[in-house]
């Protein structure tokens, strides 16, 4: 409860009309930002347990840090920059089933990856490279210069499906050649 | 060749000029004709007043005030086009400031426009306002639009007018700016087309079978309202760059209910979450 109060106080100072709107001076407009921030996190720490509870049998004590890369917008992520192998949980908060689209940003080293969905089948995978633009962006720190795209089918109402990303073995990953033209 | 089409059988189609990189043609699956469509981005250049009178206000924080026509960014961005199994994409490039992916995922019958603006540049001590056009051709929407309230329903915009009396409009077009929350949308008898926001944005239609909606503004001028500031966003000590998508969804007007699925789907979309592991595929089942 303490952990939702942060968001709900950052959520009751934002009703403000500057806040809505967007009118309030700049160093305001920051420590808004901050407060949401501060908000999303100890949100993090609920989500993180709550996931826990639904996806981990019980009895089952290996350790599990849920982490969500809040800066996808701009193709960031460490967890699916840095590590090999990987699990991405997609939660679909809707109350029917729903299937979508992962964008997940990665080194693009040139490796390939493998992605399997909850039975252990494997899904396809593409592998386009994040624009040029957006990898020239002002404040974003991400190595990352491509893209694994993959479609996450029928994911259950208020539920979720696990998706097991790791290095496959062949050994260069045809990254979709750009037809250039100009 | 010139042209090329991306998109799915079945789904809606868009052909891209290669000599200009712009589309130029929509095609969508119960769509009886493939109407010409464009997508550009151009900017307002922002008035700056002394603020002393109320018919001489800067536009800012707190006021939208264009003081020219809408300024091309780019007429002939540069392209690349990928194309794999999943997805389709066209990097478009327009300015250094400016850019853009078109997206069309294989068995999704809406087009993505992901785009990317800012810095805004002010070495010509100008503010800029831009927004992005899609313009259906051919379209009759007689100078109506609708945009929706808060998520819910739709409602009716017709252009220089207001519902319950005639105002005589002195800014022609920022009067004719309403709020977008998630989706902004023209219809005529035969066919619909809708944009869906992934956040809150002002649009309107300024001409028959086009729809508007701005992305980011970068003024020099505070609007005497009261912050006494200019809206002059900085990050990292750079103008402020804002990143987002856009969903063209359209077809026959039979189709309307089943895009508020899609921007349940867009809106509510599925959080997604990352769990570094060293188990294997059989030890995590």
């Amino acid at each position: 409860r303490g952990n939702l109060n942060v968001m709900r106080e950052a959520m009751g100072v934002m009703q403000h009309h500057d806040a809505i709107t967007g009118t309030e001076k700049q160093l305001v407009a920051f420590d808004y930002a901050r407060q949401l921030s501060i908000g999303f996190d100890e949100c993090g720490i609920v989500t993180e347990t709550a996931l826990k509870n639904l996806m981990v049998k019980p009895g089952f004590n290996a350790p599990l840090t849920i982490d969500s890369c809040l800066l996808l917008n701009i193709s960031q992520c460490e967890v699916s920059e840095t590590q090999s192998t990987f699990v991405v949980t997609l939660y679909n908060p809707l109350s029917r089933k729903v299937s979508r689209y992962v964008r997940l940003p990665v080194a693009g080293d040139g490796h390939a990856y493998s992605i399997r969905d909850p039975q252990g089948k494997p899904v396809t995978v593409q592998v386009v490279p994040v624009s040029e633009a957006v990898t020239k962006m002002p404040g974003r720190f991400s190595e990352a210069t491509v893209e694994l795209v993959f479609r996450a089918v029928d994911l259950p109402p208020l539920g979720f499906r696990s998706y097991y990303v790791s290095p496959s073995n062949i050994v260069t990953a045809p990254i979709t050649e750009p037809k250039r033209v100009t | 060749t010139r042209y090329f089409t991306i998109g799915n059988p079945g789904s809606m189609k868009l052909t891209i000029d290669r000599w200009t990189g712009l589309p130029t043609h929509l095609h969508g699956p119960d769509l009886s004709d493939t109407p010409n469509f464009q997508q550009s981005f151009c900017y307002y250049e922002s008035a700056v007043g002394n603020n002393e009178e109320s018919k001489n206000r800067s536009s800012g924080a707190y006021i939208f005030r264009p003081n020219s026509s809408c300024v091309m960014v780019n007429a002939q961005p540069t392209i690349k086009y990928y194309k794999g199994p999943l997805v389709e994409e066209v990097h478009q490039q327009f300015s250094s400031w400016v850019s853009q992916v078109i997206r069309a995922y294989r068995d999704e019958d809406h087009m993505e426009f992901n785009w990317m603006v800012g810095p805004i540049p002010i070495s010509d001590n100008l503010g800029k306002e831009l927004v992005t056009r899609y313009s259906v051709y051919q379209m009759a929407t007689n100078s109506t639009f609708y945009t929706d309230s808060n998520g819910r329903e739709m409602l009716k915009r017709v252009l220089n007018q207001r519902p319950t009396y005639m105002p005589q409009l002195q800014e022609p077009i920022a009067g004719n700016y309403y709020p977008v929350t998630t989706r902004i949308m023209l219809k005529d008898d035969k066919k619909h087309f809708s944009i869906i926001t992934d956040r809150a944005q002002g649009g309107t239609s300024l001409q028959d079978g086009e729809m508007e909606l701005m992305l980011h503004r970068r003024m020099l001028h505070d609007d005497a309202f009261g912050v006494d500031e200019a809206l002059n966003e900085q990050a990292f000590g750079r103008g402020l760059v804002a990143r987002g998508t856009h969903y063209l969804a359209g077809g026959s007007s039979d189709s309307l209910a089943a895009e508020r699925r899609l921007i349940q789907e867009r809106v509510l979309a599925a959080w997604t979450f990352f769990t570094p592991t060293t188990l294997s595929l059989a030890e995590w089942q």
